[in-house]
């Protein structure tokens, strides 16, 4: 494992930053993220992937009210993959719409989705091997939030009770702050001294204005906020060469 | 009483002042009095919560005024979350663990 990773600064990983205003779709948010960051990675082609197909195909039907990232990822399957962003766009009103998949062209697709051991040291491994995976956390925290590194405890965010599906996009460490006595000796206030803090990158789907540009820090190391409790990623391969079988006579 | 803004400035702000800016950054406006002193009312609430959050966090977070410090905390759920998960993923094999090698 790398001590910092940042798919952010893969050319092909798409930067745009989704808003999912009123409707409920950020595990619709999180797997299209998912799809289209392992998309660029694999193929070296930037997509941009529909989430209003996962949001009208899927099986529940629910648009609007709420999901999981695996029903995003079995509507995927079902559909054989997904239109793009430019031909089926997000509306993210109440109502799911009929299914409009087979009026377009897929752009993306996958082969498989996996849930990756509650270890936040392979999150780490499959993360910088694989690409961005989703996590489903507590977002209490959230709603206060603004910048830098939340670091949890089960008191203040439950790490059972995971609401808000996201996208793990990375890890990094933050620089350590030496306690500085020139300070104190000149009558100022003492600089507590701080270690570096281990922390994921995470992006989140409301929006660029909202907190780091669209993303966030939690502390890495203390299942913050229950980050390791549903670790779910798509499997986009290139198709293998097909090795030519022939029947033992 | 009055509470600082997040920008410094020379002087705290009162509270209505911040809001009156929280207003115009996110643009929001309420149908009547009574839902502009109730937003009012929970969003000192935040103003609180979040200056809490900032005293206890171990880490370098900064909490303060957000798009969403006119919400409950139940409202900010309801809006934002998804339903809370089950307590196993329905119709994913489970996880191999290196113990279950071997067995039939």
């Amino acid at each position: 494992v790398p001590s910092t990773c940042d798919w952010r600064k893969w050319a092909e990983v798409t930067k745009t930053v989704r808003n999912q205003n009123n409707c409920k779709c950020c595990w619709a948010m999180a797997a299209a993220g998912n799809i289209e960051a392992l998309w660029g990675i694999k193929h070296r082609q930037s997509v941009e992937v529909s989430v209003q197909e996962l949001l009208d195909c899927n099986r529940c039907g629910n648009g609007c009210n709420g999901g999981f990232v695996w029903d995003a990822f079995i509507t995927v399957l079902n559909n054989s993959g997904l239109a793009s962003e430019k031909d089926y766009p997000f509306r993210g009103d109440d109502k799911a719409q009929k299914c409009q998949a087979k009026k377009h062209k897929n752009v993306a697709w996958i082969q498989d989705f996996i849930m990756l051991m509650d270890n936040e040291q392979a999150i780490a491994s499959h993360l910088a091997t694989h690409g961005p995976i989703t996590v489903t956390i507590n977002m209490k925290l959230l709603q206060h939030y603004q910048e830098g590194v939340i670091r949890a405890t089960p008191t203040t965010c439950n790490p059972n009770l995971v609401d808000h599906s996201v996208l793990l996009m990375g890890f990094g460490k933050t620089k350590s702050v030496a306690r500085m006595p020139a300070e104190a000796s000149q009558g100022g206030a003492l600089t507590r001294p701080r270690r570096s803090t281990p922390y994921w990158i995470l992006k989140n789907s409301w929006g660029p204005k909202w907190g780091e540009k669209g993303y966030f820090r939690m502390h890495r190391g203390s299942n913050a906020c229950g980050i390791t409790k549903y670790p779910l990623t798509a499997r986009v391969d290139k198709p293998a060469k097909q090795l030519s079988v022939s029947c033992p006579p | 009483g009055s509470l600082r803004a997040q920008a410094p400035g020379p002087q705290p702000l009162e509270l209505k002042e911040v809001f009156t800016l929280f207003q115009i950054q996110y643009n929001r406006s309420y149908s009547s009095p009574s839902e502009h002193a109730r937003r009012l009312h929970i969003f000192a609430r935040n103003l609180d919560q979040a200056q809490q959050l900032q005293e206890e966090d171990l880490g370098t977070a900064k909490f303060g005024v957000t798009p969403f410090s006119d919400l409950t905390e139940e409202e900010f759920a309801q809006v934002y979350g998804h339903q809370e998960a089950p307590g196993r993923v329905p119709n994913v094999s489970s996880k191999v663990v290196p113990e279950e090698w071997g067995k039939s």
